[in-house]
């Protein structure tokens, strides 16, 4: 074989010009038809179907058991550390990834018992000062890109989309997907202290979006606001009744103030001081880009945060958030690395989706987790639970909350400029 | 971790970053 392989002659021939030119035509050809044409599979209701779609490592990522490293993650580094590490730890970590010591609150590296609780540190008040402009950034992090939505397609990276919807999640009223919970329109029809049957559960409408004999919001800020009891896969979930009874007066009225001043940053005069009956804004249930009001444009912009950056999430403008859509899904990494070579990233990952509305329409914000980070929490969602072990939904499906009962006046959770809305944490 | 925003917002509407650029909580994004 040895001597084959040396001995061998190998004679070289040439080919027609033509033939070379052909070849390259061809090629050049079979690229361009895979650009006009990606291969886009559709389920039955037209939605797109998303898949693994990316170079060999993408699909090696694909078969690591990404969910369960996450949680391991996290659950190494929810272990105490050793006080006297804590100091040298926790330098150590900040020099590596560029973190700033002297804006977190607190600022002894000694009362943050783990690696989990420095990463879910806070800032100083003061620390991130709030531009007058329409909209702040959510988060420290690095811009990956932005621009506006065509034809219902997202801009991942130059050349590569994803689906809105399939970002969003679409409502699919009467599709027997069990992970689908309610949503506002399967209630539209039902009379106040109905019960309506979702899936087979039954629960009262006060239950489930909060009504005259609900209990009122809860006190002590937007941080302990609850959602209507949302819903969540396990149905034990139904029927519990959130604590959301008000224990002062003055924190209802703060409660008041607070949305009152989201109406009025999101020009809305809404009677505030008056009966809860005000729905100032049109509530518009589309995200394409085909229903936007006549002179607007839908627009995207993604933020991406390294694990030295402060990874708690703030509100980017005033709105009020009308519903979450829970995707549980893949953990890969959102690194641009990974951003550039593994298609739908966004898509395919797990990801809370907030959405609801702002001064000019629809408003969405989509926290997506990853590896190291696959929990995202939401202060006014204490129902909401990611990165959990279990039986995976099938890839599309979501649960969804509503959280009508926050605010009755503007029908949603009002949140301020910069008001800090949740966070990511390890595993 | 990632956040993605997707909002409608007036046809002038402008942003007010770069891509790769580094930003903070709280920084002007975009304005009309």
């Amino acid at each position: 074989l040895f001597k084959a392989w040396t001995e061998t002659p190998t004679k070289w021939y040439p080919i027609p010009i033509a033939v070379g030119a052909l070849l390259l035509v061809v090629i050049q050809y079979r690229k361009n038809s895979r650009k006009r044409n990606p291969e886009v599979v559709l389920d039955q209701d037209g939605v797109e179907v998303v898949k693994l779609k990316g170079p060999w490592q993408v699909h090696v990522m694909g078969a690591l058991p990404l969910r369960n490293l996450s949680r391991l993650w996290g659950y190494m580094n929810s272990l105490q550390l050793p006080v006297w590490f804590r100091p040298y730890g926790f330098k150590m970590y900040a020099l590596a990834f560029g973190c700033n010591l002297d804006e977190i609150d607190p600022d002894d590296l000694q009362k943050y018992a783990s690696l989990g609780d420095f990463f879910y540190r806070k800032l100083k008040p003061g620390a991130r000062p709030v531009d007058d402009a329409i909209l702040v950034s959510p988060a420290d992090g690095t811009v990956l890109h932005f621009g506006t939505i065509k034809d219902s397609r997202v801009e991942q990276v130059k050349g590569i989309t994803y689906s809105l919807d399939a970002l969003l999640g679409v409502e699919r009223p009467g599709t027997p997907t069990a992970a689908v919970k309610s949503t506002r329109s399967d209630l539209d029809n039902v009379n106040d202290h109905d019960f309506a049957n979702v899936n087979g559960i039954e629960y009262t409408l006060d239950q489930l979006i909060g009504g005259q004999n609900s209990p009122a919001r809860p006190a002590g800020g937007t941080d302990s606001r609850s959602p209507s009891p949302s819903g969540d896969p396990a149905p034990q979930k139904f029927g519990e009744q959130v604590d959301a009874s008000v224990n002062s007066e003055a924190n209802l009225t703060d409660t008041i103030a607070h949305d009152a001043g989201v109406a009025r940053d999101m020009g809305v005069s809404a009677a505030v001081e008056g009966s809860p009956v005000a729905r100032p804004i049109a509530r518009r249930r589309s995200t394409s880009d085909k229903d936007v009001r006549p002179g607007n444009s839908l627009f995207f912009s993604v933020i991406y945060l390294a694990p030295g950056d402060y990874h708690r999430f703030h509100s980017p403008t005033a709105w009020v958030v009308e519903k979450r859509r829970h995707f549980v899904g893949e953990l890969f990494s959102v690194s641009p690395f990974m951003a550039k070579r593994l298609e739908n990233l966004f898509v395919l990952n797990e990801r809370v989706a907030l959405l609801g509305r702002w001064r000019h329409g629809f408003f969405g914000m989509v926290p997506v987790g990853a590896t190291n980070v696959g929990s995202i929490k939401v202060n006014f969602d204490q129902e909401l639970r990611t990165n959990v072990r279990g039986r995976r939904p099938p890839p599309g499906t979501y649960t969804e909350a509503v959280y009508s009962a926050a605010s009755p006046i503007l029908n949603g959770q009002p949140l301020s400029f910069a008001e800090e809305m949740g966070g990511f944490c390890l595993g | 971790s990632t956040i993605v925003l997707i909002f409608e917002a007036p046809s002038d509407f402008e942003f007010a970053v770069q891509a790769g650029q580094k930003i903070k909580v709280g920084q002007k994004l975009g304005d009309l």
